[in-house]
């Protein structure tokens, strides 16, 4: 762990004194190894260790801790700022629909966590509805329709219609006449750099209007999470993201990222491939698991 | 990036952040840097292009063994198993590759070994029925190695030369998952009377150093003969394959890059490399 790392570092360091400049060099050197084995984007990184420099440099070493245990809270505490709040909440529309649209890259889990947020809100007393915007992806459409059945909410699909726009409208009316409150949209996987697919999500977005656009990141996604992150937000109204897949061991770095450079929130995690395996995003809990 | 920059401190740290946002990680970009220091004595090189460039040719030199090579049996059916971790794009490359070996004249049968995943089965059989391909399948919940026993027994019959098998995905951290998959190449080493000649690893380019605990968990359950390194038509580059041929020895047999059937190629180690600096 970075504690023992760092521990090692400061071992000629006995009790009184300060930190000096050279010590806190040497801890950065295992902070940064720390920090990028752990995926935060390189850039991130290194703004976050010239803070840590900045608040660990002189600082008086205490009784209570060893040199390497400050370091080690320096550095939680930083990360805790970057994180923000804890998740876990969704915003709702004054009056129904609630339009909750999911996008992201390609196998990300969209279409599985259409399940999860349709058990999440139902807990709160909500009637989900899913609506299946993929018309791309080899049987995204069935997948979609037995992820409902599984979790007993209607879907509604479109099979001749071409049109993701008309499809998502048609959605949204189905789910009002079945007295449905929040319609979670699944759509399909796109790269942030493919012009016609982020042309559908505009397009998606301005007729939908959501209340919550939300941003699915696989959790052990690496440097490349600072330039999705940064597209999505730039051409869509992304409200939050969802990291998924963090019942792996991947130590999600890329929430450090994604946060620092969009400033949006991250809502919920994935930590498994059931409809239960929906947790609240806790950020005390993901900086613990950054720091290893 | 300038062409004649000289060989300075402040370019052997561009150049490492180069790596570092490429994915190849840390220590791996220390080590390579390390190198490019040593052979900037010893060859005397000039100018931030030839640095540039040693690093492009070492990266390359080290990536392209093995590359498009594909172990045949020396009798027909040769068995492909696809296994990764979840969404990596496995069943989208199994239909890459059925299309790749079929346009070389190879006769394919696919194996639906996925019996877990809603719509898996379906999906697969969208791909089998555009490429008109003969696809094996059992119900949903069925046992995965019987679906690659029978579809390995099928092909004996049918005279097929090639049979690709996709698998669940699964994260490497769930031993009964790891468990199963052990399980299923047994099996299929049964039916064969050899192991499976080719077990393909499926690795997201987006992921980053947790791919290489991927590799190594995966290793440790069954023989991964090469890896299919996805999703390159994105920004990411996989830079960690690096990382993971050094410790592993694992060849990076094919690459994606798209979704279509035709987006799968021979891993091109130069362009992997230029793409690491472009
Ligand atoms: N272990 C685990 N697996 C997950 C999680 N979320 C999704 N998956 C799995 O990840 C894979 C991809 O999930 P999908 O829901 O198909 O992903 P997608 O974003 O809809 O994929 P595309 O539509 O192709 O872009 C599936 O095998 C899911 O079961 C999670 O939190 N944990
Ligand atoms: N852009 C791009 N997308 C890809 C590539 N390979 C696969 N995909 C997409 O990634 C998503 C997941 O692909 P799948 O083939 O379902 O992945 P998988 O590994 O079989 O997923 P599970 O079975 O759920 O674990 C799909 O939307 C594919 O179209 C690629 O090379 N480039
Ligand atoms: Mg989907
Ligand atoms: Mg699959």
């Amino acid at each position: 762990s970075l504690a023992e790392k760092l521990q090692g570092v400061f071992e000629r360091l006995r009790g009184k004194g300060t930190l000096r400049e050279q010590d806190v060099n040497q801890a950065l050197r295992e902070v940064r190894l720390a920090l990028l084995g752990a995926d935060v984007n390189f850039r991130v990184a290194k703004d976050l260790e010239n803070r840590i420099r900045e608040r660990a440099v002189g600082v008086e070493v205490l009784e209570s801790l060893t040199p390497a245990q400050q370091v080690v809270k320096i550095v939680h505490e930083e990360l805790c700022a970057i994180l923000g709040d804890d998740g876990g909440y969704l915003r709702f529309a004054s009056k129904p629909p609630t339009v909750i649209l999911l996008v992201g890259l390609q196998g990300t889990g969209k279409t599985t966590t259409c399940g999860k947020l349709a058990v999440h809100v139902r807990r709160q007393g909500r009637r989900p509805f899913l609506v299946a915007g993929d018309i791309y992806r080899p049987a995204a459409i069935r997948q979609l329709q037995v992820v409902g059945e599984g979790v007993k909410t209607p879907v509604h699909a479109d099979l001749e219609q071409r049109d993701v726009v008309r499809i998502a409208q048609d959605g949204v009316r189905a789910a009002l006449s079945a007295q449905c409150d929040v319609v979670i949209v699944d759509t399909a996987g796109r790269l942030h750099v493919d012009e016609d697919m982020m042309g559908e999500a505009e397009r998606l977005e301005k007729a939908l209007q959501p209340s919550e656009t939300l941003l699915l990141l696989d959790s052990m996604t690496g440097q490349d999470a600072v330039n999705v992150a940064t597209q999505f937000t730039s051409r869509l109204n992304i409200t939050g993201f969802i990291l998924t897949k963090l019942d792996g061991d991947t130590r999600g770095g890329a929430a450090i990222s994604i946060r620092a450079v969009t400033g949006k929130p991250i809502r919920f995690v994935g930590v498994s491939e059931k409809p239960e395996g929906l947790e609240v995003f806790q950020s005390e809990r993901m900086a613990s698991r950054i720091l290893g | 990036f300038q062409r004649r920059t000289k060989i300075d401190d402040a370019l052997f740290e561009e150049l490492e952040e180069s790596l570092i946002e490429a994915d190849v990680g840390y220590e791996t970009a220390l080590s390579l840097v390390t190198r490019l220091r040593e052979a900037v004595r010893k060859e005397r090189l000039a100018t931030g292009e030839e640095a540039q460039n040693w690093l492009k040719a070492d990266i390359e030199r080290n990536l392209s063994a093995g590359s498009g090579v594909i172990q045949w049996a020396p009798n027909p059916p040769t068995l492909i198993m696809v296994v990764g971790v979840n969404g990596t794009g496995k069943t989208t490359s199994i239909a890459k590759l059925t299309h790749y070996f079929q346009s070389r004249g190879n006769r394919v049968i696919l194996a639906a070994a996925d019996t877990f995943r809603a719509g898996a089965i379906e999906q697969l059989q969208v791909w089998a029925d555009r490429l008109k391909t003969d696809m094996i399948r059992h119900r949903e919940g069925a046992d995965p190695a019987a679906v690659v026993f029978d579809a390995v027994t099928a092909a004996r019959a049918r005279g097929a030369d090639l049979v690709i098998a996709d698998t669940a995905g699964r994260l490497h951290t769930k031993t009964n998952l790891m468990d199963e998959l052990r399980k299923v190449n047994r099996v299929s080493e049964r039916a064969l009377g050899r192991s499976a000649d080719e077990v393909l690893l499926v690795l997201d380019a987006t992921i980053g150093q947790n791919a290489v605990q991927q590799a190594r968990a995966f290793t440790d359950t069954l023989p991964i003969t090469g890896i299919i390194l996805t999703k390159l038509d994105g920004t990411a580059r996989g830079g960690v394959v690096l990382s993971i041929r050094n410790e592993l020895g694992i060849p990076i047999k094919f690459m994606g890059t798209g979704e279509k059937p035709t987006d799968i190629q021979a891993f091109n180690a130069k362009e992997f490399a230029d793409a690491i600096f472009g």
